[in-house]
């Protein structure tokens, strides 16, 4: 990550991340508001549809179609 | 088929949400991705909105996988509270969708404020309220101007990723755009007569005061963030000498030909007018330079060198202290520039603790003087990114050929994300180029 974290610790351990099978959940006893909600829709599509991320925070109209109407596994195959 | 999936990232906050992020805010969190269930943790909103941009970068394209993420564990919080950037967007208009980039552009640096340097000199692209003709005299042109609608959808922009926006309205010098209609200027004299120049705002006129009075509530009403950038810097007293009203005023004053003692006088009264709005204040060095008396959660932002030196001075008077000297990023040199960025560190003076502590960050600069939308966000990124691993990382996170590898994944990174920062680091490419 960049800015490099405090401390952080990895292992080649991996798991694959697939936009059909993950999905953010807010703890039930977390708090939460707009902003978090707002934010974990603009990371869902940040992380599965980058190459249109830009175009949909700054002119959503001009995109939703585009994310709508891919079928994920297109975009998984991307 | 053997490798594991990442079903799902557990969110938690700890504390009910702030609506605006502060100096004061709380950006630390954790994450910990063990098994086929991650979690984040925060104490607010504004860490977890810094935790799931790392969570981002930690997910990389994989050739078997499609998308993979490592078992990691992270803890973090940032090293200074104030990490900013400044752009400049009277010298050259910067339409809203381009700052809405570079916007976006920080939130992937974790950067936490936008130091919006509105007017100045040559333009002035705030559409007031209280005045319009500032702008409507003031601006480039009628299209060149930031509409009320333009500043309330940048700032709600900025909240939701956790960005303070601070505005800037520099004055006494560097206020030319605001004279266009308003007769707040001094009247520059040659000869004993005027000579249709003018200089910095006319602290001899109580007009002067009551505009302002006006602007800066303004302001205060638009812009929520708790601080207002005063700026201060560069005063030329010369028009302020060849105007008999204001020798005339500085005679009745005492103030003898200090004018000084003027500017000192002049940046008093604004700062108790931005104070008796609730509204606090950053300021450029000079006003504490020139000894004025500012409230004591002012904050200075150090600009000239040697910065060691400048530190150790304002640090000791005892205000909180912003470094942006090493980082003027609007001068470009051909290379890795950024090195030298990546080196400059806020605390590299010789002061106590206790000064340390009243260092609370510092700002990348990119003045406008040849930066537009065509070229801002390609100057500015991925440069600014190592002004904002310096204010985010931990102290010795210090060495450039480390650091090397891992900024041309971020500079990829921004490439993927559809912005377009330039390469930094001499030939390279990215899977993923830039093609808009």
């Amino acid at each position: 990550p960049w800015p490099q974290p405090q401390a952080i610790h990895t292992t080649p351990q991996q798991y694959g991340v697939h936009p059909a099978a993950f999905h953010f959940l807010v703890n039930q006893t977390s708090q939460t508001c707009d902003l978090l909600t707002s934010a974990l829709d603009r990371y869902y599509k940040l992380i599965f549809y980058p190459y249109s991320y830009l175009n949909y925070i700054l002119d959503p109209e001009s995109v939703i179609d585009e994310i709508k109407d891919k079928p994920k596994k297109t975009l998984f195959d991307l | 088929r053997d490798t594991p999936l990442l079903k799902r990232l557990n969110v938690y906050i700890q504390e009910p949400c702030e609506q605006y992020p502060t100096l004061e805010s709380d950006e630390s969190y954790t994450i910990v991705v063990t098994s086929d269930s991650a979690v984040l943790e925060a104490v607010s909103i504004w860490g977890a909105i810094r935790g799931l941009e790392t969570f981002s970068h930690l997910i990389y394209p994989d050739d078997n996988l499609g998308l993979a993420i490592n078992q990691t564990t992270i803890i973090d919080f940032p090293r200074f509270q104030h990490r900013g950037l400044l752009l400049d967007t009277s010298r050259h208009f910067i339409s809203i969708k381009t700052l809405k980039i570079n916007l976006e552009a920080m939130s992937n640096s974790k950067m936490n404020v936008f130091h919006f340097h509105i007017v100045d000199d040559q333009s002035f692209p705030y559409e007031s309220r209280s005045f319009p003709d500032l702008s409507g005299a003031g601006a480039y042109n009628q299209d060149h101007v930031y509409s009320q609608e333009d500043i309330a959808s940048l700032i709600e922009f900025a909240r939701q990723r956790g960005i303070r926006v601070v505005v800037e309205f520099d004055s006494p010098g560097h206020t030319q755009s605001w004279g266009r209609v308003i007769d707040i200027l001094t009247h520059c004299y040659s000869g004993g007569k005027p000579n249709n120049e003018f200089g910095p705002m006319d602290p001899s006129r109580n007009s002067t005061f009551n505009f302002l009075k006006k602007m800066f509530s303004e302001v205060a009403t638009v812009f929520p963030d708790h601080y207002v950038h005063l700026g201060g810097d560069e005063v030329d007293f010369d028009c302020w000498r060849s105007n008999p009203d204001v020798q005339a005023f500085m005679k009745q004053m005492g103030f003898g030909n200090d004018y000084s003692l003027l500017e000192q006088y002049y940046m008093q009264k604004v700062v108790d007018i931005v104070g008796s709005t609730g509204k606090g204040y950053a300021v450029w060095q000079e006003i504490i330079d020139n000894n004025v008396t500012v409230k004591a959660d002012t904050v200075v932002e150090v600009w000239k060198d040697p910065y060691p030196d400048e530190l150790a001075r304002v640090t000791k008077l005892g205000y909180r202290t912003l470094l942006s000297t090493c980082w003027y990023l609007n001068y470009i040199s051909y290379g890795k520039d950024w090195v030298n960025y990546y080196k400059c560190d806020p605390h590299n003076f010789a002061g106590t603790d206790a000064q340390k502590k009243l260092v609370v960050g510092g700002e990348a600069c990119m003045w406008g003087e040849f930066i537009d939308a065509t070229n801002v966000i390609t100057t500015t990124w991925p440069r600014a990114a190592t002004v904002a691993e310096r204010l985010w990382s931990a102290a010795n996170v210090t060495d450039p050929n480390a650091a090397t590898p891992r900024l041309e994944e971020h500079r990829c990174r921004y490439l993927r994300r559809g912005i377009p920062a330039a390469p930094v680091n001499g030939p390279s490419y990215c899977d993923f180029e830039f093609n808009r």
